[in-house]
């Protein structure tokens, strides 16, 4: 997951992409 | 004839066509002269902000959601390309010429040819024509992106059952919409379901493009795109 931590995050929270 | 109980089958289309999308825009940058790296960074950034949305849209899918989040990556790091392509797919249905990446970004084979996207084009013609023939509506569309989700082979997958188990219901539900709404033709839910193969073969010719364009360092690309990109090493 440290690897995949945006997709990660947004299957969690559901926040914006990090640009 | 009386309506009876709305089937399960229908819940989970109707669901699925509720869960679907807004539009997105390219809005390619209007101060840049067009080139091959504008298409390809417009194509990118359009890319990278669809798959928050489709990361969403999964939440969506009836039983997505139970999955261990491992699982939930596995699926959508296997299968996001698919569900990119078919949404090009779909969209350009309608265009004779050209693949509708978004309404306000329709790309030309001359188009394609001058951003090195000429083969890619073509195959991506070949899944267009494929769907055209079929005649596809939209509740085959949420359907078969769907089953492209849950049927994305992930490898590394802690619970193959419950896997299993959305993919036999998502499966139902296109076998028992067909029965419903397409019961002259008996051999339709097989004929989607036989275009799988193709859309993962042109997803994956995609996704080898972009790592060669990553490669080459001169396109930048946000961090989403580039997390699903190197998850498909």
């Amino acid at each position: 997951t440290e690897r995949h931590k945006i997709l990660h995050r947004l299957l969690q929270e559901g926040s914006p992409s990090d640009i | 004839i009386h309506p009876g109980p709305k089937k399960a089958y229908a819940k989970i289309v109707s669901n699925l066509l509720l869960a679907e999308p807004e539009k997105i825009y390219a809005m390619p940058d209007p101060t840049v002269p067009d080139s091959d790296i504008k298409t390809l960074t417009t194509l990118c950034d359009l890319a990278d902000r669809e798959l928050v949305v489709i990361i969403g849209w999964a939440k969506h899918i009836p039983g997505f959601s139970s999955l261990s989040l491992g699982d939930q990556m596995s699926l959508l790091q296997g299968a996001w390309m698919e569900i990119l392509l078919l949404g090009v797919v779909f969209r350009s249905l309608p265009y004779q010429e050209g693949l509708v990446y978004a309404e306000d970004y329709i790309i030309d084979e001359v188009h394609s040819r001058m951003s090195g996207l000429r083969d890619l084009y073509l195959c991506t013609l070949q899944l267009v024509q494929r769907y055209r023939k079929l005649r596809i509506d939209k509740e085959e569309y949420v359907t078969l992106k769907a089953l492209a989700l849950a049927n994305s082979d992930a490898v590394h997958v802690e619970d193959i059952q419950s896997i299993q188990k959305l993919q036999d219901l998502l499966q139902e539900a296109l076998q028992e919409y067909e029965s419903s709404q397409h019961w002259e033709e008996p051999r339709r839910a097989g004929q989607l379901l036989l275009t799988l193969p193709l859309l993962r073969q042109t997803a994956s010719r995609v996704v080898q493009h972009f790592h060669a364009v990553r490669a080459q360092g001169r396109v930048p690309m946000h961090k989403l795109f580039l997390e699903m990109l190197e998850a498909k090493m």
